[in-house]
């Protein structure tokens, strides 16, 4: 089974 | 004031056409050279990042930076309204409640002009950092768009693998399986046709269907596609202007 990543896994607030 | 005057419409409306499906509420920055935007899908899976530059407009001017929240429904419906071939300017004041959009059609004198409300819309600007990519393909944007069409029928996800020689897209389902394999190859007739390949190690991924279906949709703005996959970081699949860029950077699925 995959687990789906977010992009606020990876990218923070500027 | 901002006057930002596209030689066609069609050009704003295949932007926006890229990308009002996967999300809905949008600040436009606009600045001196050139207009950006950025917005997350609601699932926050997939980000949108668009660069419009100041040579993309047949006139652009912008004497102070402004942002301009936008519906892309509602900018749609206005967009719709004008002829492909109509040049469009955007026109705002400095501190702007609406969006002037002015579709002109020289051919025949005629003036539609439209008004859109803006919106206050609170959305985080991300810090998208400079990235290293294991493996960069640029390919046609039909023949992409084909392959993740055909594929996602089967499955929810799909596979991307990519080695020194081979590019294989592969989907596995209740229903059955498939794969497409590629190869890189220069086309000298057709440039535009050519798949290209660099890779710095091998990547094997999977992606959720139903995103990479949305990133098929920025098709109408090139003819290729660059995607740049990496083990460790969102893919980057690209789409570019004459001058800018519309990006979509896609959070992968990863083993539990």
């Amino acid at each position: 089974k995959r687990k789906q990543t977010t992009i606020t896994d990876f990218f923070n607030k500027s | 004031m901002l006057e930002a005057k596209f030689e066609q419409a069609s050009l704003f409306k295949r932007i926006i056409d890229g990308f009002k499906d996967c999300v809905q509420l949008v600040n436009f920055q606009c600045k001196e050279d050139g207009i950006i935007a950025q917005a997350v899908d609601d699932s926050r899976v997939l980000l949108v990042s668009l660069e419009i530059g100041k040579d993309a407009f047949q006139e652009f001017r912008c004497d102070h930076p402004i942002t301009l929240g936008m519906d892309l429904n509602s900018l749609s419906k206005i967009l719709r309204c004008g002829n492909n071939t109509d040049s469009l300017t955007l026109i705002a004041d400095d501190t702007p409640d609406s969006l002037l959009l002015l579709f002109e059609d020289t051919k025949r004198e005629r003036i539609s002009e439209y008004s859109l409300k803006l919106m206050d819309i609170d959305a985080d600007f991300l810090k998208i950092e400079e990235l290293q990519y294991d493996t960069t393909i640029m390919m046609p944007s039909a023949d992409f768009s084909k392959t993740v069409r055909d594929l996602s029928q089967l499955s929810d996800s799909l596979n991307i693998l990519v080695t020194k020689e081979t590019i294989k897209f592969v989907t596995d389902g209740d229903i059955g399986s498939g794969s497409v394999i590629m190869k890189p190859f220069i086309d000298m007739e057709n440039p535009d046709e050519s798949i290209k390949l660099e890779m710095e190690q091998p990547v094997d991924l999977t992606f959720g269907s139903k995103y990479l279906l949305d990133i098929v949709k920025g098709s109408a703005l090139s003819n290729k596609i660059g995607i740049r996959l990496s083990s460790e970081a969102p893919a980057l699949f690209q789409f570019d202007l004459t001058s800018g860029f519309l990006q979509f950077f896609l959070a992968p699925k990863f083993s539990d």
